[in-house]
């Protein structure tokens, strides 16, 4: 059974493709085939794979607009056990088309549908908005992960995107869950941080046992360090487990890997 | 002669916010008589200066949608020397009704026109987009101050944001300038960081006496260090120089706001 994850959150800059890049990496590396879509115009998930658009490879835009093209034609391979669709910036534009057409929310489940039984898990990396690409990997999705920071007005936005989930849950995707929020970029040290995770921790506790998508979220651990070497491993193309495998982030993704497989199966 | 300044950048998280709002203390705690106006529905600006929106009270959205009230109507005090214009959720709203409509572009600034004289500086606090209200900033503003990170993916969106303010500065608005980037976030030990600043800087000077409007943009010095306090103050509803006055953040915006002041004033 194919577990989809959709990391999402429409601020900007949060550490999504980040996250779904390195923790694709990691799933990979732990054995499981892993597939990674770039639903971002701004692209820059393919860069942690050393990747650079080529003009005339096919792309998420293909799998939205060019029906005629084999979902299979956009996948590459980026690793051992890793594949990714990339997007490009002509995505943008897919956005505005979509809209004027019906069952438009399903169009990526209904590409994916073909290659899914390839797969263990598939990755989603959402861009900063809650708009059509959004809702579409959130109609196929089974669990949604949000990366974000331990800060005042990260919570803010919080809200804005569990009533998204709440829509595509009730008319679109009744399998659809929030796993939870994925701390980036956290500062360990910060009392802030830890009244504002105190804060998530007891938000989550709320929902318990109620006929919500989120009664079982939580604030994932553990939290991914600030660490430049995350920051650093695109510019050269590689994920964190190629440019500095023993460093604390990659320890962080790792782990984190595993505690979001462990959910899979309660035992 | 009051100057505009617009802070951009299409990203998301890399502190158009907190700059607008402490480099707009800044320059009050220095004499200038300041306003600040949130032109983002993210409505994060306010609560730097303490104020939670009100249901009753005008926004700029009714700066946008309701020309029977004043523009002064809109303005409040937040500092001594410092006012503000707050924004709301919907505003999200005005981006498709000013579509539709002939001289969109100019409507922040027939708005502010009335009120110009009253002030000595007024900051722009942009949304993450090159859409709509972004455009209105660029229409009336005399320069362009762009919040990034020393990152690779930073320099990415940054050709991007140029060609925007070139088509506004030939169509709409002949005075726009580009004074150039402010560092966020700033990691002044890593290497990585250095050869990013060293691209941008060199990329800078390859147009110096073009006739572009970043003809002048030079990588504004000092950086703003990354500082906890810098995310801290908003919660407790103060700027840098309320929240902690002696910290390196406070520091990095009064140095930073002399800079800016000196770039008006060639001697
Ligand atoms: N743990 C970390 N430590 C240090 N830097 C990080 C970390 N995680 C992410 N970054 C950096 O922060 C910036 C934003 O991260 P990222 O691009 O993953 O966010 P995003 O949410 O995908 O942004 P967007 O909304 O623009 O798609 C990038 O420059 C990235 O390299
Ligand atoms: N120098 C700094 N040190 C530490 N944290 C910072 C610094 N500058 C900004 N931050 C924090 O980074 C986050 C993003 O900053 P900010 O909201 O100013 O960005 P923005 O560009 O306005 O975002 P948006 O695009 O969503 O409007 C905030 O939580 C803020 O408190
Ligand atoms: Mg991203
Ligand atoms: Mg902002």
């Amino acid at each position: 059974h194919t577990r989809v994850i959709a990391l999402l959150n429409q601020k900007g800059g949060v550490g999504k493709t980040t996250s779904t890049a390195n923790l694709g990496a990691a799933f990979a590396l732990a054995g499981l085939r892993t597939l990674v879509v770039d639903l971002d115009p701004q692209s820059n998930l393919s860069l942690h794979f050393g990747h650079e658009p080529a003009a005339d490879q096919p792309t998420v835009r293909d799998l939205f607009m060019n029906p005629d093209l084999a979902s299979s034609e956009m996948i590459r391979v980026a690793r051992e056990n890793l594949w990714f669709i990339p997007s490009d910036t002509e995505l943008a534009l897919v956005e505005g088309e979509l809209a004027l057409q019906p069952n438009m929310q399903h169009i990526l489940a209904e590409r994916l549908a073909p290659v899914m039984s390839s797969f263990d898990v598939v990755l989603l990396d959402c861009p900063p908005s809650l708009g059509v690409l959004t809702v579409n990997a959130l109609t196929i999705a089974d669990e949604v992960i949000v990366p974000t920071q331990a800060q005042y007005l990260a919570l803010r936005g919080l809200e804005k995107l569990l009533e998204t989930v709440l829509l595509v849950q009730r008319a679109l995707n009744p399998r659809l869950t929030v796993a939870g929020v994925l701390l980036c970029m956290h500062e360990s040290q910060s009392s802030h941080g830890k009244a504002v995770v105190e804060e998530m921790d007891s938000y989550f506790a709320k929902y318990r046992g109620s006929e919500l998508p989120w009664q079982n979220a939580e604030v994932l651990r553990p939290a991914v360090r600030r660490n430049i070497k995350l920051a650093e491993a695109p510019s050269f193309g590689q994920t964190i487990f190629d440019y500095a495998p023993t460093c604390a982030g990659a320890a962080d993704y790792r782990a984190l890997a595993e505690a979001i497989r462990r959910r899979w199966k309660p035992l």
